[in-house]
């Protein structure tokens, strides 16, 4: 219905505009909705300033820039309404350092709510989970999996960096 | 609510019978590229019901079953099954625990399964109605899909927020 | 001419086997035209075997494989060609450590011939080239260039961790 | 013959006039998220004749004249030059330098130069014709395109190999 569309198109909007505060600090983001007289048909557009940045076209904004918004926008409904789990995968492929921290702390202070799935080759992601799992196929065409102690560092070094593929 | 334990049987490079077992928080999935990381997020989306082999990255459906390696022979059936933690009586059934499987043959006949009886997709998806969990929520996002999140045609973005509503 | 182009297609061809061979050290590549009788409006067909695995769907293929095979073709393009000089953004985003030293001795071999112009976030790919540039803002929305020595490790790490983003 | 230098003056975030001087060799680009590296991938598509606003990321060609930022104003045009080193005649002009530049006015105006000379960009084309750099070829490969080589439409594999028959 849409009263309970707009309620939550409302909800999400609150938490897009905090989040969007932490994951681009100095900047400002929200939706809009095209039409408001009628939600269920009407577009959500995404309008965002990024500091210093006098453009807001979302096309211009670089790779790294673009998948952050993205990530805004998933935590934003991860808040609304949180999934009992959620798989992301290699999201943060595109970030620099800094911006892979800032997208590691939200998934810190999401990981109550929701338990969180993430594949990754990133170092800076592996520091920042509670249990690691490689997958290694030694050149067989079989995946197997390996539980992975995170406080032994030879085994990670060796799965990012194993020789046998 | 969580994800407790995954299973796979047969289901691409998985030949033989995999479990992993999850923990609430954060866990990272680690491996060379082509070891099979991409696969469990296929495998997840496929047994929450995903029609569509071109998602899951191929052209015909029975490309999801094990087609043979190196040390082992193809597979005759692909099996997920994706057990979740119910204690919270966050899905209205009375169990602590919630199987939900699917097999495909290679003839073709296909289940799901819930807590081991045969059961329809229609039912699995009624079930999981105000969990988050769906194979085109919010819940996994694919490699290479953040960027879509906020370039998808804008109608998508709003079915993101219905799906939260 | 179609004489002009079947003696370049096979010599492109030898180059794609040869440099598949050491990008996928055990697996195979070839191209193949769909109709050799008519080359000009042939398509150009992608055939590799990986090692271990028995599939050859290019689809199935992985993220990071697929991004190994398009620079596959890249390279043993330049290899028949060299261009004056050639920019690569961000090609390795994909692919797994042991890749990332496969693509940047590749980089090296082929830089005698071919000048690279190299953007990256890989510190793997950073230490494998001549000269490095930064680019920054500082949140004033103008880019500024600033060139680093190689040896200026705190510099590089300046820039990969800016704090001014 | 290799590129020897590039200048920027109010092309997309290079808002003040910026020179890099290149060497043969790698060279690696790098720094934050947003700070400019890509629009020196899309600068150097638009000296040589890219016609399409959206293969640079915008709608409308003007989107590459320096929109201003917090401490500059947006700039009257647009303009890009490309330094390449002839030494060794790989170009068929008697000069040991060639100079290529495109200028764009908020008016619409645009001129395209070679050696302070303004020329057509079909007589560039040919200058360019067997060096192996263009727009279209293989020697510009923008962020997100290296998974497109193999899998786009097998026809432009057949231009990518047609380009360096
Ligand atoms: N039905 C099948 N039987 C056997 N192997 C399969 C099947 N389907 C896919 N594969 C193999 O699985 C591999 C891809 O795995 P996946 O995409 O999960 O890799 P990944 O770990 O995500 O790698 P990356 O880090 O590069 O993204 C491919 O090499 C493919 O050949
Ligand atoms: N005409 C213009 N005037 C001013 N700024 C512009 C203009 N066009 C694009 N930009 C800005 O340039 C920035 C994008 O730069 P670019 O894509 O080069 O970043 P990048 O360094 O490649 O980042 P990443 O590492 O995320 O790929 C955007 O923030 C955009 O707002
Ligand atoms: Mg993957
Ligand atoms: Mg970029």
């Amino acid at each position: 219905s849409s009263e309970r569309f707009i309620e939550t198109f409302k909800q999400i909007n609150v938490a897009f505009n905090d989040i969007f505060d932490v994951l681009f600090p100095g900047g400002s983001g929200m939706l809009k909705l095209s039409d408001e007289n009628a939600p269920l048909e009407s577009d959500v557009d995404i309008v965002c300033k990024l500091p210093g940045k006098k453009l807001s076209t979302l096309e211009l904004f670089s790779g790294g820039e673009k998948a952050l918004i993205s990530l805004a926008l998933l935590f934003s409904i991860l808040q609304v309404k949180p999934p009992a789990f959620c798989l992301l995968d290699e999201v943060e492929a595109a970030l620099d350092e800094v911006n892979v921290r800032r997208f590691t702390r939200m998934l810190r202070a999401f990981s109550g709510k929701t338990q969180f799935l993430v594949i990754t080759h990133n170092k800076e992601t592996m520091q920042a989970v509670d249990v690691i799992y490689g997958i290694t196929m030694q050149k067989t065409g079989v995946s197997k999996p390996i539980s992975i102690r995170l406080e032994d560092e030879d085994k990670i070094k060796e799965f990012t960096y194993s020789k046998s593929g | 609510m969580y994800l407790k334990s995954l299973e796979l049987m047969g289901f691409k490079s998985f030949g033989r019978k995999t479990v992993f077992d999850f923990q609430p928080g954060v866990t990272a999935i680690i491996g060379p590229n082509g070891s099979g990381k991409s696969n469990i997020c296929d495998a997840i989306r496929w047994v929450l019901g995903e029609q569509s082999a071109k998602a899951l990255r191929g052209t015909k459906m029975s490309e999801v079953i094990f087609a043979g390696s190196a040390e082992l022979r193809p597979a005759a059936f692909s099996q997920v099954k994706l057990i979740l933690d119910n204690e919270d009586r966050a899905m209205p059934l009375d169990y602590s625990e919630v199987s939900i499987g699917r097999q495909l043959f290679r003839s073709g006949e296909s289940n799901y399964i819930v807590n081991n009886n045969r059961t329809l997709l229609n039912s699995i998806k009624e079930m999981l109605m105000d969990t988050g969990i769906g194979k085109d929520g919010y819940s996994v996002i694919g490699q290479g899909d953040i960027d879509d999140i906020i370039f998808q045609r804008t109608q998508s973005r709003r079915a993101l927020i219905e799906e939260a509503a």
